[in-house]
């Protein structure tokens, strides 16, 4: 699984 | 810039009422993460921000006695369905995970990158663009233009930045704007209001 982390942009 | 311009004058002429619901839509399926996730203060106001700016604008548009008789229906004629359709479809197929979530997330990165097309058809139409409009188009392509040296930057510093849907959505966007850029520029540069050929 790929690690996504969270999206931080806008 | 998009407000001033249309509270200052009282008028959204050569405005694409398409673009901006479009945009409301955008930012509604991207920060639904509002509820769930937390990043940082800057990044929580800049979405509410955006929220309220770009639903600010569609109501003064619609609903607004004044301003909404300044609206051309008539010229206004892309088709919602032609731009929903496609992102959809793709971010059904072309996404990080397939979750409720994350597919709206990667819609709203897809429509995003296209949403401006009915600005631009509307202001290929209009022969005198306004000042306000034509800057504020180009810092909407500016802003995202913008963002590619932040992701080199990002991509540079950071060990698991890799964002490729992200990054072709943002470069397709920007070289949308390629051509508008060219005549801005032109224009700018001869001192002359915005016009674009047919």
């Amino acid at each position: 699984d790929e690690d996504l982390g969270e999206h931080d942009e806008l | 810039v998009l407000l001033l311009k249309i509270r200052a004058t009282r008028s959204c002429r050569g405005i694409s009422l398409k673009t901006q619901e479009l945009y409301a839509l955008v930012f509604i399926c991207r920060y639904l993460d509002l509820f769930y996730s937390y990043i940082s203060l800057y990044n929580t106001v800049m979405k509410v921000t955006y929220l309220a700016t770009a639903f600010s604008i569609v109501r003064y548009m619609r609903f607004d006695k004044v301003v909404r008789q300044t609206y051309d229906k008539e010229q206004d004629t892309f088709r919602y369905i032609f731009l929903i359709a496609p992102c959809a479809l793709l971010a059904l197929v072309l996404n990080h995970r397939f979750s409720p979530t994350e597919v709206l997330w990667t819609f709203s990165i897809y429509l995003e990158a296209v949403a401006i097309l009915p600005q631009l058809v509307l202001m290929q139409r209009t022969q005198n663009i306004d000042n306000l409009t034509a800057n504020y188009v180009a810092l909407l392509g500016a802003y995202r233009g913008f963002y590619i040296l932040n992701w080199i930057y990002r991509f540079a510093t950071e060990k698991h930045y890799r964002q490729w849907i992200v990054w072709i959505s943002g470069v397709a966007q920007t070289a949308l704007y390629a051509d508008f850029f060219y005549y801005y520029a032109l224009c700018w540069k001869a001192n002359q209001r915005l016009q674009l050929p047919a």
